[in-house]
């Protein structure tokens, strides 16, 4: 059964989101 | 022969034939990414979902993002009218999203909407309401569940609690709009159906 959430590229886009916090953070 | 990609959020649902899928696809791409942007930095917003850790961070917007934003563009759809307003402003009637060939999944949302709306609630109450519908998603995947447990179990409280205070005499209310969960749940495997079915031709 795929991952419908791949066809989206949607993980891709949500890590993307929340590492722009990440890096945020570390500076 | 014209392609068709419809999707209340793609600014341009149809194009010519000699458009490729490719290129239908990366234009809708365009739009979506910015409402999913949009879902990961109110799911920031939310008391409590940071301190869990990224990978379930990461697990619950995977699986919670398209009931977040069918709750937060629940308004695009008129279930009176059977019209639906995509985010380019246009309004398409029934027969127009029948030939778009939207069927039991856009017959599912019209329902969602009207039962959704007929609650009435204030854009705090929906925007609480919005924070338990993403930490109450899917959680296969999720490797600290009571985490995500809990932080549900305070949510609800705290939308329990903002609604019976506003609605003393309305006991109704709260337990209705919980109901709406898994008829999220439903539209939500519907929709993934439609993403599987999605193909990019070579």
């Amino acid at each position: 059964f795929g991952d419908p959430a791949s066809n989206l590229g949607l993980e891709d886009i949500i890590r993307k989101a929340l590492m722009g916090n990440l890096e945020e953070r570390q500076e | 022969g014209a392609k068709v990609l419809a999707c209340p959020l793609n600014s341009c649902p149809v194009a010519p034939a000699s458009r490729s899928s490719q290129e239908m696809w990366e234009s809708f791409s365009q739009c979506f990414t910015p409402a999913v942007k949009e879902v990961v930095e109110f799911a920031k917003s939310i008391p409590g979902f940071q301190t869990l850790s990224q990978h379930d961070q990461v697990m619950l917007l995977k699986s919670g993002t398209f009931q977040v934003l069918m709750v937060r563009f629940c308004s695009l759809f008129d279930p009176k009218e059977r019209t639906v307003t995509f985010l380019n402003g246009q309004t398409y009637s029934l027969a127009s999203l029948r030939a778009l060939g939207m069927g039991s999944l856009l017959d599912a949302m019209f329902d969602f909407s009207e039962k959704l709306g007929s609650l009435g609630l204030e854009p705090d109450e929906m925007a609480l309401f919005m924070a338990v519908v993403l930490v109450s998603a899917d959680r296969s995947g999720i490797v600290e569940v009571g985490a995500v447990e809990q932080l549900q179990e305070n949510l609800i409280k705290a939308l329990r609690s903002l609604i019976t205070s506003r609605r003393p005499d309305d006991s109704t209310l709260f337990p209705k709009l919980l109901l709406r969960l898994p008829d999220l749940r439903t539209l939500n495997n519907q929709h993934s159906d439609k993403l599987l079915a999605f193909r990019i031709d070579p």
